[in-house]
């Protein structure tokens, strides 16, 4: 081609033609065939920068031309309508989408097939981009969004039997998804979400290849909660975003109720980028159970959680525990620390580690390392519990002591002491993490439901402050006067707290402070039976 | 205090699979238009 | 101020960064610009595979009720309503009347082989049930040239092996 203009009148030319064909249905698949021979005889469709180029300007052809002019709209009276939303029309979409869905099935590059399907989404995920930049506040979504949702309706097949070929589609679009996240490209944020939670895309790649498309997914919820993140931490939220937050609840919900595994194999990443103020959002994710578990009622009379089955199996945990404490050069010191306690200085200077440097703390809304809280708190229990199991394993083996069933407090005194530590010496806000942290461990039953629920019980009873003892209170009880669904864990966790006499719950002080604050213990010690 | 979620549109005690109808994110309606489905090559 | 909400405000009037500021700009934006539901709406392509000229009294477009499943699972199972199930079946193939004849013909115990293209459906209990095949005798659904014409047709085959491997 003797110039770019050159290049586009060619490819302007190719494109009319293209959308000839598709103005005749009844034409059969032969012309659509012949038609790609002719691009592939025309060197347009080898994987290399020509073909690049050859779909970046299909892409904005099609684009551009489904635009209508924009009609101008007198203003209405005082109140200006917001603009109605510009018409599309989707011919010039769909005729590209087809061409695209056609060449990506014929055109076969060698045994990475996806690839050609990979560079078209790597040039549609530029352009989107560019487009959005240079716009801003004009950029119009919905023409992408279109061409996206034809290209999950042709080229994902829910045919199991293509499992493998299905998978590269799916994940490929995974990876446009990521790349168009909410924190790159804002304005795409609500096509982005229907996209991705679209029933040809979620129930596909969360059902395929035996979960491998797990993370993928897995990456694309977090984008979205980071991008929420900073917004959701106060309690007031504009429209928009309280539009994308409903919707996500919407998505959650459908997760909770047709892949409540996934929700729990990776509640511990989500519950990194979801602030302590979203109780209801967290509350869904860690209310889930997996399917084939029945969860005994929480009020029910003398229930005796160390004798169900599940509880002393540990949870599936997809994402690595210890890599904020990696991040942070603490693993090893935390090892250290949980083998030998005598003469340790760990505790002394733990605090300090814990706090965020004060440029990342205003960006953070907090002061403290959330992430890292999280990591130590969970890592340091399930140290504890493994220790646990590996003593009662090694105490009926060697069948000596008919050891209860009860947590055994001299086992796991170190880790308890490090979490006592934490939450005698932390300030306010501080113990707040520390203790939502240990919250979020409470879910259904598994051995780390049952060990966080003793240890935030153990320090209940433990402390010298009343103070502690309120904030407990606090950290379980508003998460139990928000909406439901309400996590298993917190329930026998507040129930056990209310009422064994162990607690002397109802002699403190501030479960009578006032009149209103009285009533709410009892309502909800009642929906608690 | 949150939302009642069940006012969200999706039936939440529904024994079916909630995604086949899953419409949008910012809508309480199911999906319209034909559901997914697929086809046996065998049958052609 | 010991729980969620107290604490993290004092963070955010620090934290409103040009990043998160021009994000929700483009969000309202966006909000302006949701996708519709027709954004989504697949035409209805039912393209005719030998489109014919036909007066215009007469329906131009399918009738809806074809892509309600609850219209095929009404059909009886006589043998006109099951005929009509095999035309669907056999006429109106890769489309979602075609997917909804079949599932209707399994419920109604037809099964589809394989290597034939047939339905079959037991006359009688198999005589023999191994965990490769079953031998019996069987209805199948065919279509039948005689001297008096062609057809489509229910007949019997008797002593037949239908190999589970054909099964679809």
């Amino acid at each position: 081609f003797a110039s770019a203009a050159d290049f586009q009148d060619k490819v302007a030319v190719l494109f009319s033609e293209w959308c000839q064909i598709c103005d005749h249905p009844a034409m059969g698949d032969s012309v659509y065939s012949h038609y790609i021979v002719q691009l592939q005889q025309n060197g347009l469709l080898k994987g290399d920068d020509v073909t690049d180029r050859f779909f970046f300007s299909l892409t904005e052809l099609a684009i551009a031309h489904s635009i209508v002019p924009e009609q101008t709209i007198a203003p209405t009276g005082l109140s200006q309508q917001p603009s109605p939303q510009q018409q599309i029309s989707y011919f010039s979409i769909d005729s590209y989408s087809k061409l695209v869905a056609s060449v990506v099935k014929s055109v076969d590059l060698g045994p990475n097939k996806g690839s050609l399907l990979h560079k078209i989404l790597a040039v549609t995920a530029r352009i989107i981009q560019k487009d959005a930049e240079e716009k801003k506040v004009s950029f119009n979504p919905r023409p992408y969004f279109r061409l996206f949702i034809n290209w999950l309706n042709e080229l994902t097949t829910s045919d199991l039997h293509h499992d493998g070929t299905n998978f590269q589609v799916l994940t490929a679009f995974a990876n446009a998804f990521h790349i168009l996240q909410p924190l790159r490209v804002p304005a795409w944020s609500f096509a982005w979400l229907e996209l991705v939670s679209h029933r040809c895309f979620m129930p596909k790649l969360l059902m395929c290849n035996l979960q491998k498309g797990w993370p993928f997914f897995q990456r694309l919820l977090v984008d979205l909660f980071k991008f929420m993140e900073p917004y959701l931490r106060n309690a007031e939220l504009g429209q928009p975003i309280l539009l994308l937050y409903k919707g996500t609840l919407r998505v959650l919900l459908v997760l909770l109720h047709d892949f409540p595994e996934f929700l729990c194999d990776y509640h511990f990443s989500f519950c990194d980028v979801i602030p302590p103020s979203c109780i209801q959002m967290r509350n869904v994710i860690l209310s889930a159970f997996p399917r084939n578990m029945r969860l005994p009622d929480p009020s029910t009379p003398n229930l005796k959680i160390d004798l169900l089955a599940e509880i002393s199996i540990a949870p599936r945990i997809m994402t690595d525990v210890d890599g904020a404490l990696k991040a942070k050069q603490m693993k090893a010191q935390v090892d250290e620390y949980l083998k030998r306690p005598e003469g340790s200085l760990f505790l002394t200077d733990l605090k300090q580690k814990l706090l965020l440097p004060q440029n990342e703390a205003n960006v953070a809304g907090t002061r403290y390392n959330v992430p890292l809280v999280n990591s130590l708190v969970l890592y340091v229990g399930m140290q504890a519990v493994q220790q646990l199991q590996q003593n009662k394993a090694n105490a009926s083996a060697s069948a000596q002591i008919n050891q209860s069933p009860q947590m055994d407090i001299f086992q796991i005194e170190t880790a308890t002491e490090l979490f006592r530590n934490l939450v005698m010496t932390m300030d306010t806000e501080g113990r707040y993490l520390i203790l939502n942290a240990i919250a979020n461990q409470l879910r259904y039953p598994n051995s780390h439901t049952h060990y966080f629920s003793f240890i935030i019980l153990y320090l209940f009873a433990e402390a010298t402050q009343e103070i502690v003892q309120e904030q407990i209170t606090r950290v379980l009880l508003e998460r139990l006067i928000v909406n439901r669904p309400h996590p298993w864990g917190l329930l026998i966790t507040f129930i056990e707290l209310i009422k064994n006499p162990r607690y002397s719950f109802w002699t403190r002080s501030f479960t009578h402070c006032a009149p209103e604050i009285e009533k709410l213990f009892e309502s909800v010690a009642r929906s608690c039976g | 205090l949150g939302i009642d979620l069940t006012t969200l549109g999706l039936n939440l005690n529904s024994p079916d699979n909630l995604y086949k109808t899953f419409g949008s994110p910012w809508s309480n309606e199911p999906a319209k238009g034909d559901p997914d489905f697929h086809i046996p090559s065998c049958y052609f | 101020d010991l729980g969620a909400i107290g604490d993290n405000l004092t963070g955010t009037s620090a934290s409103s960064g040009h990043d998160q500021l021009y994000n929700l700009q483009m969000l309202e934006a966006a909000f302006h610009k949701l996708p519709q539901p027709k954004d989504s709406e697949r035409a209805k392509n039912y393209v005719p595979r030998h489109p014919a000229v036909t007066p215009a009294s007469y329906p131009q477009i399918q009738a809806p009720i074809v892509s309600n499943p609850t219209f095929w699972e009404r059909i009886g199972s006589d043998t006109l309503a099951t005929d009509m199930l095999f035309f669907a079946f056999y006429y109106q193939q890769n489309t979602y009347q075609q997917y909804l004849a079949a599932k209707e013909l399994k419920k109604q115990s037809w099964r589809f082989h394989r290597r034939y293209n047939t339905w079959f459906q037991r006359h009688v209990e198999p005589q023999v049930t191994t965990d490769e095949y079953e031998r019996g005798s069987y209805v199948y659904f065919d279509f039948h040239v005689t001297d008096d014409g062609s057809g489509w047709c229910q007949r019997i085959k008797n002593d037949f092996t239908f190999e589970y491997n054909y099964l679809e």
